[in-house]
């Protein structure tokens, strides 16, 4: 009688084999109906990536162009169909995407081409693809990838959004700078408002949550940098915007209060060691506003201090903000119209579009670096609450 | 390990839109 022997790690060739009729129990099992938060919490970063891209090598491996083709339309297909039915929770395309961008770097690292082998290891290297050539797939990967982090974006933005003006603009955390109310008052009517508040600690801690999301997911560190660039660049944008419209945001002490901010955010950054990623410089047309609000406007030489320091606003804007600036105490005075006509004079050459506002929907470019993974294929072993009992190690 | 001397097939692919139509979920998704 033969008895059941578990097989050694080193016996296996790092492949999942699968019967076509279970093609579709394979995505609804792993796709369809995995949820991020459920038991996809414990998985290894990637798995649903590694495990159809095993079912993938096993396809190849028996040289069944049509079983490559069925598997590779049917994983997109339900991914993009998982993402139309829960396209509006952060951690379900937080999750998708970094298991796209898996499946995408596995399909390159395995393909055979040299350029994406430099960093295999010579196992690794026997486990390349033998007959098929997928470059038109990864492109089609790479498309869903994309469509994939725009969705991530507008969600993220949707959370993000309501918070920004109050946390950036109209929370106040320096006590006594604003010279209209007394200490006291602000203090008792913010604890009433506070209830339904956002401050800059909320946005830092969405931002955290964010930012912890996708290294559970075992986000790619390039794409991450990507994302906090655009929260930084949508969180800057929103702020300036209003402050280009609110008189009551155009004062000395507003300026202080921006710049504190501002300060925190980039604490935030060297927190996370993200201070390369060009977020910090998405917030420089915010940074000079809170400036222009806080240097002299007086002079010739103010005037000129002020051109040079305002390189990243446009001259509408410059204009705009001296012209709300609004004098909270004593000590401060409105600007005068001669001051404003001098920097009109000065700036009158600049080649720029007379654009005031700032466009909040713009998205910067996605790239998507190749990031080969060290993970052994023949090592991965698939927890039985996957219910994937039918795939067979090979 | 696969012969260096034997090329491997390109499988031309559909695009996202093309495969979309192909909609492997018609069943499940009509009412």
């Amino acid at each position: 009688r033969p008895v059941n022997i578990p097989r050694r790690e080193k016996d296996f060739q790092g492949m999942l084999e699968y019967k076509q009729e279970d093609e579709l129990k394979l995505v609804k099992n792993l796709i369809l109906e995995l949820k991020p938060r459920g038991v996809a919490v414990n998985l290894i970063p990637g798995l649903p990536a590694y495990i159809l891209f095993m079912c993938l090598r096993h396809a190849d491996y028996v040289n069944d162009d049509q079983k490559v083709r069925t598997l590779l339309t049917s994983t997109i297909n339900s991914i993009k169909k998982i993402l139309k039915k829960r396209g509006d929770d952060f951690e379900t395309v937080s999750f998708w995407l970094s298991n796209t961008c898996r499946f995408l770097h596995c399909l390159k690292q395995y393909s055979g081409d040299e350029s994406f082998m430099k960093h295999n290891t010579p196992k690794q290297n026997e486990h390349c693809l033998s007959n098929f050539d997928l470059a038109e797939y990864r492109q089609v990967l790479s498309d869903l990838a994309i469509q994939i982090y725009q969705q991530l974006i507008k969600c993220m933005e949707n959370i993000l959004q309501p918070m920004i003006v109050s946390g950036m603009l109209e929370h106040e955390t320096i006590q006594g700078v604003s010279g209209v109310k007394p200490t006291g008052l602000r203090k008792r009517t913010s604890s009433i408002a506070d209830e339904g508040t956002y401050t800059l600690e909320s946005i830092l801690r969405q931002l955290s949550a964010f930012h912890s999301t996708m290294c559970q997911h075992g986000t790619d560190p390039e794409l991450i940098k990507q994302v906090v660039k655009q929260q930084f660049y949508i969180i800057g944008a929103v702020t300036l915007n209003n402050l280009l419209l609110r008189k009551d945001m155009c004062s000395w002490s507003k300026g202080m209060q921006i710049r504190y901010n501002v300060s925190q955010l980039e604490e935030w950054l060297r927190d996370k060691s993200l201070m390369m990623c060009g977020a910090k410089e998405t917030l420089e047309p915010l940074i000079q506003a809170a400036q222009l609000l806080q240097v002299k406007k007086k002079t010739d030489e103010d005037a000129e201090a002020i051109c040079s320091l305002c390189n990243c606003l446009s001259t509408a804007q410059i204009v705009k903000v001296l012209n709300l600036y609004t004098p909270v105490n004593e000590f401060e005075e409105r600007v005068s119209v001669a001051f404003i006509r001098t920097i009109q004079t000065r700036l009158r050459d600049r080649c720029e579009t007379p654009q005031l506002l700032m466009d909040t929907k713009v998205i910067y470019p996605v790239t998507f670096p190749f990031n080969p993974s060290s993970l052994a294929l023949e090592s991965i072993q698939i927890p039985g609450s996957l219910n994937l009992g039918f795939l067979t190690r090979v | 390990t696969r012969p260096a001397s034997r090329p491997r097939i390109l499988l031309k692919a559909p695009t996202l839109q093309e495969m979309e139509e192909m909609n492997i979920f018609e069943d499940e998704d009509s009412p």
